[in-house]
């Protein structure tokens, strides 16, 4: 049996728009560490890796290991109904074909559960190996939502650079080209706004600007993104989920062949 | 013009 209850049941609806765009069929996966998704999107070039710990939840109970296969825009169609002040508690048996949400009121005089069908879906999870990044960048989640957004006004693709001089966002397209360079900012008012880049050695790749923006409906949950880069691997683009864990997007570059 | 690439080859099947 399952039975997962989350105070800020808004959480979860943000997690949802999050991934909605990019994967369309995902496994749920619950473990006594946490619930967890790992998936791709259909041309398989990105991957979107969820997971929100068990401690995160007010009640947590998962007696054995399962995985819930579910279609994201019928979850997200469920959980809109929430309101954004509920409690939402997932509830699923053992061998059952269906999972419930469950929304619960802040002052518990609305109750109601809305129940899903299951569907199975063939995935294979990835091993993402523990990888040494050659920078680090990290920044108001706001502001690179926003660079993405205007990137992809003019081209089709971000060449992400990062130098001692700071991190260089640039594009081509028929009308022109754009370079946004943000420089490393540590004196600001909260510590959410700050730009930090921690860079081993200077690092340039090029990536599809339409699977950035899809990670930025990410946003909400977070005031930070976290881009790591590495030559010759995807980057990762880092969500964390306040107390709760984190939604990392990793996306596949673009190689001169 | 560079290639668009796939996860697959950076992340072996588990």
């Amino acid at each position: 049996m399952l039975e997962l209850r989350l105070v800020q049941g808004s959480l979860l609806k943000k997690v949802l728009e999050a991934i909605r765009e990019l994967v369309t069929d995902a496994n749920f996966d619950c473990s006594a560490t946490g619930f967890s998704l790992q998936a791709m999107d259909s041309s398989h070039v990105a991957l979107v890796a969820l997971l929100l710990r068990s401690e995160g939840f007010e009640h947590y109970r998962c007696d054995r290991n399962l995985s819930m296969g579910m279609n994201l825009n019928n979850v997200s169609k469920m959980l809109r109904c929430a309101g954004n002040n509920d409690i939402i508690t997932v509830k699923a048996d053992d061998g059952s074909d269906t999972v419930t949400f469950m929304f619960e009121s802040p002052n518990q005089d609305k109750i109601a559960d809305f129940e899903m069908k299951l569907m199975d879906i063939d995935s294979e999870h990835l091993g993402i190996p523990d990888a040494e990044y050659q920078a680090i960048v990290r920044m108001p989640s706001s502001e690179f939502a926003r660079i993405c957004k205007d990137l992809s006004s003019i081209g089709d693709t971000v060449i992400i650079s990062v130098t001692k001089e700071g991190v260089k966002f640039s594009t081509a397209g028929d009308i022109g080209t754009a370079n946004i360079v943000c420089r490393q900012n540590k004196t600001v008012d909260k510590p959410e706004e700050a730009t930090i880049i921690e860079m081993q050695e200077p690092v340039s790749l090029t990536f599809a600007l339409r699977y950035m923006n899809s990670f930025t409906k990410a946003t909400p949950l977070s005031e930070t993104v976290t881009i790591s880069l590495s030559s010759d691997l995807p980057v990762v683009v880092e969500y964390k989920i306040a107390e709760m864990g984190y939604i990392r997007f990793y996306l596949a570059p673009k190689i001169e062949e | 013009k560079p290639k668009q690439q796939t996860i697959s080859r950076f992340f072996p099947p588990k």
